[in-house]
């Protein structure tokens, strides 16, 4: 399971 | 996207406007924190500042930029135009007992130790802590208007329903961030009071009071 880096939530 | 990010969002931008709409409309802020409304400001400043750095949609950057907008439009008319409506009294949470702990709690727990990181984290944090002295004032006013009810349900309801986006991620993209889930738990736990009375009270036609 990865973590996402970028922020695509707000 | 996910059909729960969605609403949580759509959730999210009901409360501004509700609230927005309420000062406006009754030009008074009376039972509104301004303490809850400038930590929001510092949350949305804090974490919207990769608004300059990375482009993830043109809805992503319209939403950002709209509620750090709306943040401080709310803090202009509860400090500046209608402050005389302004319950200082009664709006008396010591903000330095929630940022302090959270910005010490950023440097220790992050995903990474770099500014912006750190700056998204203690914006994660603060979050979920930033409702507090909104809680705390209609708590100590005993009761609030039905119209700030209103403000504080779709405001809960929009980190209630991410903790749902961040399960259907874990399941169906294998994503997931133990930061914002926890800090989303706390946050919505937070309410849970706050729910019940919605929910028993204003919802059947009758005023939101706490038992003194």
């Amino acid at each position: 399971l990865r973590r996402s880096a970028v922020k695509d939530e707000l | 996207m996910n059909v729960f990010r969605l609403s949580g969002d759509v959730s999210h931008l009901l409360a501004i406007l509700i609230l927005l709409m309420k000062i406006w409309k009754t030009r008074s802020c009376a039972g509104i924190s301004g303490k809850s409304q400038i930590l929001f400001a510092l949350v949305y400043t804090t974490r919207y500042l990769d608004l300059f750095t990375s482009f993830i949609s043109p809805y992503n950057t319209a939403m950002k930029v709209f509620f750090i907008a709306s943040s401080y439009a709310t803090i202009y008319l509860i400090y500046l135009k209608f402050k005389a409506t302004y319950d200082r009294n009664h709006d008396t949470f010591r903000m330095e007992f929630l940022v302090l702990p959270v910005l010490v709690l950023a440097f220790v727990v992050n995903h990474d130790f770099t500014p912006l990181e750190i700056l998204w984290t203690f914006s994660i944090y603060l979050e979920s802590v930033a409702i507090l002295p909104q809680l705390f004032m209609v708590s100590k006013t005993g009761q609030a208007e039905t119209i700030t009810s209103h403000y504080l349900f779709a405001l809960g309801m929009y980190r209630a329903l991410y903790i749902v986006n961040w399960v259907y991620r874990y399941y169906f993209e294998g994503f997931y961030d133990l930061i914002a889930i926890i800090a989303g738990v706390v946050q919505t736990v937070l309410y849970c009071d706050f729910f019940y009375l919605y929910v028993t009270k204003v919802l059947k036609g009758k005023q939101l009071t706490l038992p003194a």
